[in-house]
């Protein structure tokens, strides 16, 4: 039901509106990572740190759902959906094949929202370690969470016993798209 | 005149979790 975003909008404009997607975005991973069960027993600058490492790649992983392989379309949050080819003229070329390449993949796996969001716990608590105090306490939590996400996924498919390591080769595949990627600009209006 | 600020994903990203932890103190 989105349309997709007139021709006439100016790369400019669709910098801003792309920019301006990651503020809320940001705040909510800062919300779910409070939610995270044993994520406020972490001290603050470990929380901070996490956070600082893995919020992008948490991002990669929640916005899987608005890129669509078929119709090669982004939605961004504001609503607006623009096609990729539109979306190359800003130069995110490349970040942008690398994300509809990791959608693909994902998304075959075929997950459950709840599976989904126990992931994306996993993934921020895996992100990098540089600036983290405690890191004793970081890798019992990520011990938790992981054995707790391999529980509920194989308990709902014991057939499968390709599907955790598969999910769990994605963590690699974050890490290169934040390393490649999480140096490109936005841009915001100065009022 | 200069009408955008600019930064990266990563600086903004981190701008904001830094306001946000330092709201909650």
């Amino acid at each position: 039901s989105c349309p997709v975003a007139p021709a006439s909008r100016s790369s400019q404009e669709m910098w801003e509106s792309f920019s301006q997607c990651f503020t809320p975005a940001v705040k909510e991973v800062v919300e779910f990572a409070k939610s995270i069960p044993g994520f406020q027993t972490l001290t603050q600058q470990d929380q901070v740190m996490l956070l600082k490492s893995g919020t992008f790649q948490v991002l990669m992983v929640r916005f899987c759902s608005l890129f669509d392989p078929k119709e090669r379309t982004v939605t961004f949050l504001n609503g607006q959906t623009y096609s990729l080819a539109s979306l190359r003229a800003l130069g995110m070329g490349v970040l942008l094949d690398a994300m509809f390449d990791f959608s693909e993949k994902l998304g075959s796996l075929g997950l459950e929202p709840d599976e989904m969001a126990l992931f994306m716990a996993v993934v921020l608590v895996s992100a990098d370690r540089c600036g983290i105090v405690d890191v004793g306490a970081v890798e019992q939590l990520q011990e938790n969470l992981i054995k707790a996400l391999r529980t509920l996924i194989t308990s709902r498919r014991p057939d499968d016993t390709t599907l955790f390591p598969k999910l769990l080769l994605r963590l690699p595949d974050l890490r290169t798209l934040n390393n490649q990627h999480s140096d490109k600009l936005l841009a915001f209006r100065i009022d | 005149p200069k009408t955008h600020r600019v930064m990266t994903l990563a600086d903004h990203i981190s701008h904001i979790i830094t306001q946000d932890f330092a709201r909650n103190q």
